[in-house]
């Protein structure tokens, strides 16, 4: 089944 | 700091909203306003927040601060006020407390608060500005029931746009379901409206559990914001009064 992904893969910490 | 509220139901609204999803949060305070960002444990929702100046009457305020606050202390205090209360924040240039005033405009009454702030040494991610391929904006309530409706069969649902309309689908143990929605204008009640703005066709799959979280911002809006590009987080947008806003960020199940 799909797997959930994180927000760090999309957004870059500052 | 010195904030004044008309109605302090509107941060009742927001914390409640966000509580659930987030426990800690800095609110970030400079002459723009009030901003709060902050991911869910599980680092897979992101709750943004802006509270513009022009929410406020007045707003002043001096000194960037950031206010640490644990929400459900600051929703123990909220529920103290009458929701037609107005509320003013309070906060000195390195403050140990938040201080909020709660007055009501019928009555004399006035109440006093202080929240015990902390240090909260939170992540801040950057957000691109994203040309979203398909925004669709839709009544509050059609997307919370929607929602409801499929986490009863699902965990997940794939949401897919076209020049057809909007889909909702999901399957689990006990079947399937599907809920599409096409372009609709109502003269009459504007605020059924759905619209849908495309740039290209975009299919994703999201956790209904987060979705369904979201949806708890519902009151504060009567139109919600659903914007989707392929392989970024969703963003779920319920805007306020005066530019300001509640932005819920959900990053997508991939594979299958």
């Amino acid at each position: 089944s799909a797997q959930q992904t994180r927000l760090e893969g999309f957004f870059k910490p500052t | 700091l010195e904030a004044r509220l008309e109605q302090a139901n509107l941060l009742k609204k927001v914390v409640d909203a966000i509580k659930d999803l987030v426990q800690d949060c800095n609110f970030d305070c400079n002459d723009s306003g009030i901003a709060l960002q902050a991911m869910d444990n599980s680092h897979v929702a992101l709750v943004s927040m802006m509270l513009k100046a022009e929410s406020f009457s007045p707003f002043r305020c001096d000194r960037n601060i950031a206010l640490g606050i644990n929400l459900s202390s600051l929703m123990k205090v909220l529920r103290c006020a009458q929701n037609e209360d107005i509320l003013t924040l309070k906060a000195d240039d390195a403050p140990d407390v938040v201080n909020l005033v709660f007055e009501s405009s019928e009555s004399d009454r006035l109440s006093e608060y202080d929240i015990k702030l902390m240090d909260i040494d939170q992540e801040h991610l950057g957000i691109p500005e994203t040309e979203y391929s398909a925004t669709i904006s839709m009544p509050a309530a059609e997307f919370q029931r929607i929602c409801r409706d499929l986490i009863a069969l699902s965990e997940s649902v794939a949401i897919e746009a076209t020049k057809e309309g909007v889909k909702f689908s999901c399957s689990g143990d006990i079947g399937n379901g599907a809920v599409t929605l096409r372009s609709h204008t109502n003269v009459e009640k504007p605020e059924l409206n759905v619209d849908i703005a495309l740039s290209e066709p975009v299919a994703l799959t999201f956790s209904l559990k987060y979705l369904v979280n979201f949806c708890k911002a519902s009151g504060l809006s009567g139109t919600v914001k659903l914007c989707l590009s392929s392989e970024v987080p969703l963003l779920v947008e319920y805007t306020l009064a005066s530019n300001s806003y509640l932005r819920f960020y959900l990053a997508p199940k991939i594979g299958d």
